[in-house]
C-alpha cells in the first residue's frame, strides 16, 4: 500500500543518510523518489557524494564506491526491517582494506539484530568472524568442511557458546 | 529465526551428508576457489523454496544435484535441511512450541521433489507460508550472490523499488 | 606500437597536468578505493576515439571534464595525449618514419572536440585509421574494464564471437 | 570472411587448450561453434572442465573459476593476434592467492609479446610488476600519481631502461 511503501522509504531514507558517511569516514548520500506523485510506481534514485568530491551521477563512481553504497543502502533497510540473517558472498571483493576495515565494524555492529554468514578471501573479515569455516576440496570435485577455526577475539565478549564439530 | 544449521547431501558439490553450525553471530565462510563456498547460499536459497534454476545458477533444477566427479557417480538425490532457532517468537503461531523449526528439501532424478517441515512431509505453500509475514524468511535483501552486490547501485530506480516494496 | 606515456589534464578526477610512464613490459596500478585508476583506463580509451559516454561510465560526454571538487571548480577543458612507440614498424604508412606517434584528444564545455596526430589538428577517422589493420589500436579484446572479465564466459555464444572476428 | 574467422577459430582453440590446463593447474577446456554449419553466424561455446570434476555446464562453475576461463581465452586470442598493449583492470579480483600467483605468471610471460598495464588490489600482482604507480586523492577529489617503484625483481632480466620521473 501506498502508505506503507512511502514510511519504508522515509526511514530507510533517514538510516542511510547515517550509515553512508560511517562507511565512507565522511561524505553524505541520501534517496530521492524519482516520482513523488505516483508512490505505487515510482523508482528510487540514490544521490551519494563520497568525501571531498563532488555531487554527481553515481554512474561516475568507482567499483568500491559503488559497492559501499549498495552495502550502505542494504544495511539501511535491515535497519528498518531487519531480516533474521544475511548472507553475503564475496561483497567485500572491489574494496580495499581500509573499507573492508569498517565494512566489518559495521556488520559486527549489526549482527546483534541479525546473524551474518559471508563468504570471502579477505584476511581483514576473516579476523572480524567469530567462527571461521573452511570448504575444501581434498577430493577433487567433492566438496568438505573442515576446522572450525574460533577467532580469539578478546576484545569481542560475543564468546560463541559451543564449538566443537 | 536464525539459522542454527545446514545439512546438505548429494547437493552440488557436497556429495556427502554435511552438517554446518552456524551457532554465532558472525560466520565467515573461506576456502579456494571452486571449492564450494557459494553452494552453500545456492544451498540455503533452495532450502527456503527458490523455484528458478537459473538463480541457483543452473539450467534445469537437476543442476543442484551431485552430477559426479573424477572418482564418484552421480548422485539420484539432494537433501538440504535448514534448521532455525525459534525461540524470537518470530514464527507461524503453527509452530509457536517449538524451539527449533527445520524445514527440508528433497529432489529425485526423476524430478519429483519433497517438501518437510520438522520431518513431517508437506508441500511448497506450507513452507512459503512458514515464512510469510515474519520476516522470518529470506527477503531478496537478505541474501546477496556473489558479483551482484554493485547491481544494487547501477540498477535502474524502478528496479530498486522492489526491496522497498518488500520490507515495507 | 606500446604505449610509452600518457597525459591526462582535466580529464575526470585528473584536473592538474597528469603524466604516467610506461617504460615496462608490466606496470602494475594501485591505490585506494574511488583515487582515479580506472579513470586513466578511461583516458586510453578516450585517447583512442571512444564516441559512447556510457563506455566511460558517463550519461554525457561531457562527463569526462573534470567537473570539480571540494575546493576546485570545474574545468572546461579536457585533453589526453597517448603517445606510441612506432619502432615495431606496425604503424600506418604515413607515419613509418616517426619513432613515436602521438595522438591527442580534447573536449572543451561548449562540445566542441579536437584531435591531432602528433601535435597535427586531424580528424577522427585520421585516428581510427592510424590503427585499423595495423593492430595497433585498441582490439575490444585489449581493454579488460572492471567487472566486466566475468562476462567473457556468461554471455551468449553469439555475443562472444565479435572478439573472434575481430582477430580474424 | 568465412574462411579467415575458421582459422582464427581453430588456432585460438588450440592456444585454449593449452593455456587453460596451466592456469587451473590441471583440467582441459575446448572451444566449439556452435552451428559449425553458418560460420557467418555460428556462436562460439566453451566447454571446460576444471581438474577433478565432471565435464559440466559452465554456468555451474565459481566466480573464480569463469573469470580463470575467461583469462584463458582473452590469452589465448592474444597469442593468436596480439595487440601491442592489454589493459586488465583488476581482473584478479575473484581469484584466490593461488591463481592469482599463476595469473602473474603467465602475464609476465604473456609481455613478450604485448604490453601489460594491470589495475590491481592484490600484493601478489604487485610483486609481479616491472613498475608500480601509485595513485592518490591526498587532495580529496584530485587524483595525483606517486612514486614509481621498481619492483627489484633479480630473477627476472626485464630491467627498465630508465625509472625517473
Ligand atoms: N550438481 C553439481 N555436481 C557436482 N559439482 C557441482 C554441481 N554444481 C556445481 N558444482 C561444482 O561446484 C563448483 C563451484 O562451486 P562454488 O561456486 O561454490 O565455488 P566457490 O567456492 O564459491 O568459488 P569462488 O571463490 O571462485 O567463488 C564448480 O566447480 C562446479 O563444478
Ligand atoms: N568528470 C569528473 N570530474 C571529477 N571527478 C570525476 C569525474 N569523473 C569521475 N570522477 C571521480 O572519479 C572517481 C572514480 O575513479 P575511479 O573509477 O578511477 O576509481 P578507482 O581508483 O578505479 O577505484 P576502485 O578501486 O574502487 O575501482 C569517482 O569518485 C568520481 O567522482
Ligand atoms: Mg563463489
Ligand atoms: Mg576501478
Amino acid at each position: 500500500s501506498r502508505k506503507k511503501f512511502k514510511e519504508a522509504f522515509s526511514v530507510i531514507n533517514e538510516k542511510f543518510q547515517e550509515i553512508f558517511p560511517r562507511l565512507f569516514k565522511g561524505g553524505q548520500a541520501r534517496l530521492q523518489l524519482s516520482d513523488p506523485d505516483n508512490l505505487l510506481e515510482t523508482g528510487v534514485d540514490i544521490i551519494a557524494q563520497p568525501p571531498g568530491k563532488k555531487l554527481g551521477n553515481i554512474e561516475l563512481m568507482s567499483g568500491g564506491e559503488k559497492a559501499l553504497t549498495a552495502v550502505s543502502l542494504l544495511f539501511a533497510i535491515f535497519l528498518y526491517r531487519p531480516s533474521p540473517f544475511c548472507l553475503l558472498d564475496e561483497v567485500d571483493a572491489p574494496l580495499d582494506e581500509a573499507n573492508v576495515g569498517r565494512f566489518v565494524d559495521l556488520v559486527q555492529e549489526m549482527t546483534s539484530r541479525s546473524q551474518f554468514i559471508v563468504i570471502t578471501h579477505s584476511k581483514v573479515t576473516m579476523e572480524g568472524a567469530d567462527a571461521l569455516y573452511g570448504v575444501t576440496m581434498q577430493e577433487p570435485g567433492v566438496s568438505k568442511l573442515i576446522s572450525v577455526k574460533l577467532v580469539d577475539n578478546t576484545a569481542n565478549t560475543r564468546t560463541p557458546e559451543h564449538a566443537t564439530q | 529465526m536464525r539459522i542454527k544449521s545446514l545439512t546438505l547431501s548429494g547437493f552440488k558439490s557436497f556429495c556427502d551428508n554435511t552438517k554446518v553450525l552456524f551457532d554465532n553471530a558472525l560466520t565467515a565462510v573461506v576456502g579456494p576457489n571452486g571449492c564450494g563456498k557459494s553452494n552453500i547460499v545456492d544451498a540455503i536459497r533452495w532450502g527456503l523454496g527458490e523455484q528458478s534454476a537459473k538463480n541457483l545458477r543452473g539450467r534445469g533444477m537437476d543442476d543442484v544435484i551431485f552430477n559426479g566427479s573424477e572418482k564418484r557417480g552421480p548422485q539420484s538425490l539432494a537433501e538440504v535441511t535448514i534448521t532455525f532457532d525459534n525461540t524470537d517468537g518470530l514464527s507461524h503461531p503453527l509452530y509457536v512450541d517449538y524451539p527449533e523449526v527445520s524445514v527440508t528439501r528433497r529432489l529425485h532424478r526423476d524430478g519429483t521433489s519433497e517438501y518437510l517441515i520438522n520431518k513431517t512431509p508437506c508441500r511448497l505453500k506450507d513452507i512459503t507460508d512458514l515464512f510469510l509475514g515474519t520476516g522470518g524468511g529470506a527477503r531478496a535483501y537478505s541474501i546477496i550472490e556473489q558479483g551482484r552486490i554493485g547491481l544494487i547501485v547501477s540498477s535502474r530506480s524502478e528496479d530498486r523499488r522492489a526491496m522497498f516494496e518488500e520490507a515495507a
